[in-house]
């Protein structure tokens, strides 16, 4: 494992970590896409069905347990024990668009027709644009704390080090995984403009505002 | 192309 991948890791157990203390320590889900939380419950689900007959390391036996338990504890905080604080009035986004297309694509271009292989093709699809409800959620309410915006950070720094560890891996092993390679792709592009702004403003002590 | 058989990324 090298350095790009570890980090990578890292930043998305951050990212994963952060949302829950938020939730957890101001008793609130505001501003949270409940909606793409569920889209992430799914692609853990869909992708780690491997857990227990594909064994590669304990890092990565824990790290999936990790993820899958995250991700289920946030949805249940936020359509469970926080549900009065959940904004579903601005969490409109319709995610049949992005698990129909996911599904019928997975379906389609995947590196092997069999179930296991079809179900991580579409949680490698989803991922990709598993964020969208959130982010539609920010532009909506124009706004998001810092907090968000450090998950948010941490989150889609995620699939741009694992792009550098794919970089890496092509040249030291020849190893490449397009359907991975092009949604991660995919995925880091979708996070570009919200970089920009956390780059020009939450780093330098502004809250994440949106020009009306 | 290279495909491992055993995923061994998360």
């Amino acid at each position: 494992m090298n350095v790009f991948r570890f980090l990578g890791d890292l930043s998305h157990l951050v990212a994963i970590v952060i949302l829950l203390l938020k939730i957890w320590k101001t008793r609130s889900c505001s501003g949270i896409s409940g909606r793409s939380q569920i889209l992430f419950a799914i692609v853990f689900t869909t992708r780690y069905l491997d857990l227990f007959s594909n064994f590669i390391s304990v890092y990565n036996t824990s790290m999936k347990i990790v993820y899958i338990t995250c991700s289920y504890a946030t949805v249940y905080l936020i359509y469970g024990k926080f549900k009065a604080t959940y904004d579903f009035n601005h969490d409109t986004f319709r995610i049949e668009f992005l698990l129909v297309p996911s599904a019928i694509l997975a379906f389609l271009v995947n590196h092997d027709f069999s179930p296991l292989e079809i179900l991580w093709t579409f949680s490698i699809y989803l991922e990709s644009v598993a964020i969208l409800p959130q982010l539609f959620l920010v532009s909506k309410t124009g706004e998001a704390e810092t907090i968000t915006s450090h998950y948010l950070f941490a989150l889609g720094s995620y699939r741009l080090l694992y792009l550098l560890n794919w970089l890496w891996r092509y040249f030291s092993q020849g190893f490449y995984d397009l359907i991975a390679l092009l949604s991660g792709i995919l995925q880091t592009v979708l996070y570009c403009d919200f970089f920009y702004l956390y780059i020009s403003k939450v780093l330098k002590g502004k809250k994440l505002s949106l020009p009306a | 192309q290279v495909i491992l058989k055993k995923k061994d990324e998360l």
